[in-house]
Order: structure tokens, then sequence, then C-alpha cells
């Protein structure tokens, strides 16, 4: 997966992500594609959660599947999640559930939980550092105010690092793919060097929703696992979301 | 492209998408929080009853290919539903509405739900 948030020049959030799942599972020699991706993208559903008839946040999900992965509630804050790969993984916590120890969320779930109940960014950036997770991950969260963006770094018990977006330092965006970002990716996995690449080709001036897909539609930041496409503007509480493909010459993942 | 180092410039002008990289829109639905968790999927689950169990097909043949006896799919139709249903609320009650609809064995759609977190190894 690849996750952005960028701050335009007139403060305004943009949070967009591309959601990439599928490796190793089956290889369409046929049609040069992972079969569970490809399996994915015709169950990708928008889904405006509502309550009293009042729409109380707006997600992309696979259908079928309870949990969230991405989501913005309206005028407050925006999340993403990236899988973070790790040997204390999620099939230790799968395991220690399984053996009675419960005391650890679900990651889908949290993220359902926190867009559905919290009320502020603080208060959502708050349920993601503190929560223990079945298994580890990266959360991206965005807020509606200048300079609030962080990338939350999770161990399944511990938080290792909240990256937070440094407008006086230049910073007017995160990165972040399946990596600490305080370590350099797999060589062979480096969708991070490209992204940012772009990103400073654009610069802040010309960041929007448009130049944004630009990014995320650059290969291999494209690739053969991605699914969709997920672009979110806070202020305007607006989620759009695109199935992707990727044709051949593509980058596995 | 299919080696590294990265050699594909900067795209610019795909927005709005079109083109070979562009598959469709994801459809719109509306989930009602105040229904009862048992029946907010339902018109989801109706319009993609097929898609659903296409995905799940493709990970059962996937499994068969290391398991040809079919032990795993076994003790997920068997066991999960026991082993997990102290999933938290309202998520079990969802989880089992979505089966009933989908007419889809209840471990299946707890293993697909928990799909993401297995893979984080």
């Amino acid at each position: 997966c690849t996750a952005i948030i960028a701050e335009d020049k007139t403060g305004r959030l943009f949070h967009a992500r591309n959601l990439d799942f599928g490796l190793f599972l089956g290889w369409d020699i046929k049609h040069s594609t992972w079969m569970v991706s490809q399996s994915l993208k015709p169950l990708t559903v928008n889904i405006d959660f509502q309550r009293n008839n009042r729409t109380i946040f707006k997600s992309v999900t696979f259908a079928g599947y309870v949990g969230m992965l991405t989501g913005v509630k309206p005028g407050i804050f925006t999340v993403t999640m990236n899988e973070r790969f790790n040997l204390d993984g999620g099939f230790v916590g799968i395991i220690e559930w399984i053996f009675g120890i419960r005391n650890s969320v679900w990651i889908g779930f949290l993220i359902r939980s926190v867009l559905e109940n919290a009320t502020s960014y603080e208060e959502a950036k708050n349920e993601l550092v503190e929560t223990k997770l079945i298994s580890p991950a990266y959360f991206m969260l965005g807020g509606n105010k200048s300079g609030e963006a962080c990338v939350i770094t999770r161990a399944r018990e511990t938080c290792l690092d909240i990256w937070e977006l440094d407008l006086k330092q230049g910073m007017w965006y995160l990165v972040e793919t399946n990596y600490d970002h305080w370590n350099k990716p797999l060589f062979v996995d480096d969708r991070r060097t490209p992204a940012m690449k772009c990103m400073n080709k654009i610069t802040q001036e010309k960041i929007s929703v448009p130049t944004i897909y630009d990014v995320l539609s650059t290969k291999p930041v494209l690739n053969k696992l991605t699914t969709f496409t997920a672009l979110m503007n806070v202020a305007e509480g607006t989620l759009e979301t695109y199935l992707r493909d990727c044709p051949n010459p593509c980058v596995p993942w | 492209q299919d080696v590294p180092p990265f050699t594909e410039d900067c795209r610019s002008g795909t927005y709005p998408p079109t083109g070979p990289t562009f598959k469709g829109n994801a459809s719109w639905y509306i989930v009602n929080l105040d229904l009862p968790p048992e029946e907010r999927w339902n018109s989801i689950i109706k319009d993609k009853k097929v898609e659903l169990f296409n995905l799940i097909q493709v990970i059962k043949d996937f499994i068969k290919v290391f398991d040809p006896a079919g032990k795993i799919i076994g003790l997920v139709d068997d066991e999960l539903p026991l082993i997990l249903d102290s999933l938290p609320s309202p998520f079990l009650e969802e989880i089992k509405g979505i089966a009933a609809v989908s007419e889809t064995p209840l471990g299946e759609i707890i293993f697909y739900n928990i799909f993401y977190e297995l893979f984080t190894v």
C-alpha cells in the first residue's frame, strides 16, 4: 500500500491511498495478475454509514468485510491503515486471541470504531496510539486544521513512533508505504522514493486531488497488487474511489 | 519496469481517471447503523453475493494446492466459528448476518474478515 497526506498552501488537507493486497496469493498467468487482487476489485464498495439519516462517516471497503481500512469523518479527520510486516505479527495476536488473551483489538474493527465514535483529530490519534492491537500497523491520520497529520507506527502492544507533518521545516506531505519511515525500504520494493520524487516535482503550490491521483498512478506506486485508489478531502467530506489496473509492463508489487 | 530501480517518469493529467489503468468507479451504498447489526449489510451482500463467492473460492482453491485433503478448509468451516465466537459486538452479529444472506459458511466469512491480520506475518 501507499498512503499520502498532503497540505496545500491554503491549509487544505488531502489524504489518499493505493490499497495493494494479494502478494503471493496465486498468480493468474493468463491475465498476468494476482488472483486475490483481481477478485477483490469487484467487491470494492464505498459506504456512507448513517445514523438518524445523517452521515457519521464514509469509507471504502470490500463487501462483507465489516472492519474499515480507509475512511473520512467529514470535517473532522481522515484515516488509512497500511500493513506492517513483522515476525511478531497478526498471526501471534490471533493465536493469543484463540487461547483467551483478548485484551487486543482487531485493526479493522478499531478503525471503524474510531471513525464511528471519535469526535476530534486528537481523540482519534489517542485511540490509534494507545489501543493494544492484534497485529502491527501503520496508521495515517489527517485532521482538518493546518499541520494536523501524522503517521503512527505501531507494534502490537506499543506505539513505536509518531511522525508529524512539519510545515515550518518544509515538510508539507507524508508518504507511508509498508516500511518504518526511519529505515530504508527493501530495495526491490521501493515505492516511497518514486512517490516522494513525484510529490516534490508537483510542489505544494500545485497539490490537489488530481495531482495526488497522478502520483498514485505512477509505477511502481501503481502496481499489480493495486486494487483501488481512494482520494479524500476532509474539509469537503468527500471520498472518491477508483478501481485500478496495471497493464504490462508493470511491476508485480 | 519489472525490476528495480524505478524507471517510469511521474505521470500527469491522469485525472479524471480514464484509460487502461482505470477499471471503473466503486459503487456507493448506505449502511444504516440504526438497523440491527444482522441486517445492516443485506443490500450490499445481495448485490455482491456472486463476487464474494468467487473471492472465497479463489482463496479455497489456493489453499487446496497446499492441502489437497481439505483439512484447513474443514477447520475453518467447523472450528473457526467456535473459536472466534468471542469477536466483539456488533461485528460478530454483522458477520453472522453476512454469512446468512450470502449463504456462505460462517467460518469462511470470519476467515475473510481476519485475512488482513493473518497476512502481517
